[in-house]
C-alpha cells in the first residue's frame, strides 16, 4: 500500500456487521462461480439418486489404489484431495447416460459433457462403466461403438468399435480416453455409445436392478495452462 | 500466525464460514457443507513486517537493513495471507454431471504482515 493510505483489506473494519456479512457472503460467491467457470448457479432439475451417485464414486475411487470412499455419503472435508501438479487446478467429472433410440438388440447412451470443460481441458483418463445382467450359461458378445458428431455436425461417425464377451453379471470398463479428448479438441460437448446386444438379453439400461447400476463415463481431466517461456 | 480475539488490532486471521445451506446453494453443491472463507485483517506496524517463518533468513536481514535505514519508507505494510490451501469441491454442473475439483489458494490457514 502507498505510504500513508490503507491496506485494501482493512476497509472491511469500518463497515457494519450486517453489511460486513453480506459483502463477504457475495464475494464469497463471486469467487466460488468464477473459480468453477460458471456465470450463474447451474439449475438443478434432475438431482441424482443417491445411490447410483454412490456406486458411481465407488466404482470411479476402486480404480484409484491410493483413495477410499466411507459408506454413507461423503461428510465435510472427507472428499479425498485430487493430486494438482504445480497449482493446476484438475477435475472429475461423472457423466450418466441419458438413453436414446433403442431396438431389441441395440441402445444407444449419450453422454453430454459440460460446455465449460470443453476446449480448455486436458484428458487424462477416461472410463466407460456399463454394468451387465447375467447373460445366462455360454456368455453373449457385445459390439460397443462409440459415435462422435462429424465435423458439420449432421451425421454420427464410428469414432471406435470393440467387442466385449460378458460371461458373467457386474460392472466392464471401456477405456474411451481418445474418443473424449478428441470431443472436446472438436469443441463437441456429446459422446454417443452404440451397443449391439443378443436379442431379447437385457441391455444395460434394460437391467433391472435399479438406478444405482446406471451407465456412466468417468473423466479426468486437467486445466490447459499457456506455455511459459522464461528469460534468465 | 495468529487468529484474532476480542479486542486485538494486530494483523490476525478472522475466520469466516458461509453454510451452502443459508445461501441455498446445497442442492447444487454436494460437499462441503460451507467455504471456510477466512481473512486476514488488523495492522501491520512497520517494526513487525516481514513473513513470519522467515526467522533467521537472508530476506528477513535484507527487510531489518531496509527498515533500519530507510525509516521514511516509501511503503506501508500489509495483512495478508501467508498460507492458504485448496477447497474440495463436490458438485452438479450446467448439465447434471457431477464434477469434483480442488480450486487452489481458496482458505487462507495464516496471515502475517508484508
Amino acid at each position: 500500500a502507498p505510504k500513508g493510505r490503507r491496506c485494501p483489506a482493512c476497509g472491511l473494519a469500518a463497515l457494519a456487521p450486517t453489511t460486513h456479512r453480506d459483502i463477504l457472503v457475495a464475494l464469497a460467491k463471486q469467487n466460488i462461480l468464477s473459480k468453477l467457470r460458471l456465470q450463474d448457479r447451474p439449475n438443478i432439475t434432475q438431482p441424482m439418486a443417491k445411490g447410483t451417485l454412490l456406486t458411481a464414486l465407488r466404482r470411479m475411487r476402486a480404480q484409484r489404489p491410493d483413495a477410499t470412499i466411507s459408506s454413507g455419503m461423503p461428510h465435510a472435508g472427507t472428499i479425498p484431495p485430487l493430486h494438482p501438479g504445480m497449482g493446476v487446478q484438475e477435475y472429475e467429472m461423472l457423466s450418466f447416460a441419458e438413453s436414446g433410440s433403442s431396438t431389441s438388440h441395440s441402445v444407444r447412451l449419450h453422454f453430454r459433457f459440460t460446455q465449460e470443460l470443453s476446449g480448455s481441458t486436458e484428458i487424462l483418463q477416461a472410463t466407460l462403466y456399463l454394468f451387465w445382467a447375467d447373460p445366462g450359461p455360454g456368455g453373449h458378445l457385445v459390439t460397443i461403438r462409440l459415435l462422435q458428431p462429424d465435423p458439420m455436425g449432421l451425421n454420427m461417425t464410428v469414432a471406435s468399435e470393440t467387442w466385449l464377451e460378458v460371461h458373467r453379471a457386474g460392472w466392464t470398463t471401456l477405456d474411451v480416453g481418445h474418443a473424449v479428448q478428441s470431443l472436446f479438441s472438436q469443441g463437441s460437448q456429446r459422446l454417443t455409445v452404440e451397443l449391439d446386444v443378443v436379442e431379447g438379453w437385457r441391455s444395460p439400461l434394460l437391467a433391472g436392478h435399479g438406478d444405482s447400476h446406471w451407465p456412466f463415463v468417468a473423466v479426468q481431466a486437467r486445466a490447459r495452462t499457456p506455455h511459459h517461456v522464461q528469460r534468465r | 500466525s495468529i487468529d484474532c480475539r476480542g479486542d486485538s488490532r494486530m494483523c490476525c486471521r478472522k475466520e469466516f464460514f458461509v453454510d451452502f445451506k443459508e445461501i441455498g446453494w446445497e442442492d447444487w453443491i454436494i460437499q462441503p457443507e460451507g467455504y471456510h472463507m477466512n481473512y486476514c485483517t488488523g495492522l501491520c506496524p512497520l517494526h513487525v513486517a516481514g513473513i513470519p517463518g522467515l526467522a533467521a533468513s537472508f530476506h528477513t536481514a535484507v527487510l531489518n537493513l531496509i527498515k533500519a535505514n530507510n525509516a521514511d519508507a516509501t511503503m506501508d505494510s500489509c495483512c495478508v495471507p501467508t498460507q492458504r490451501r485448496a477447497l474440495s469441491l463436490l458438485y452438479y454442473d450446467r448439465d447434471n454431471n457431477i464434477v469434483k475439483t480442488d480450486i487452489p489458494d481458496m482458505i487462507v490457514d495464516a496471515c502475517g504482515c508484508t
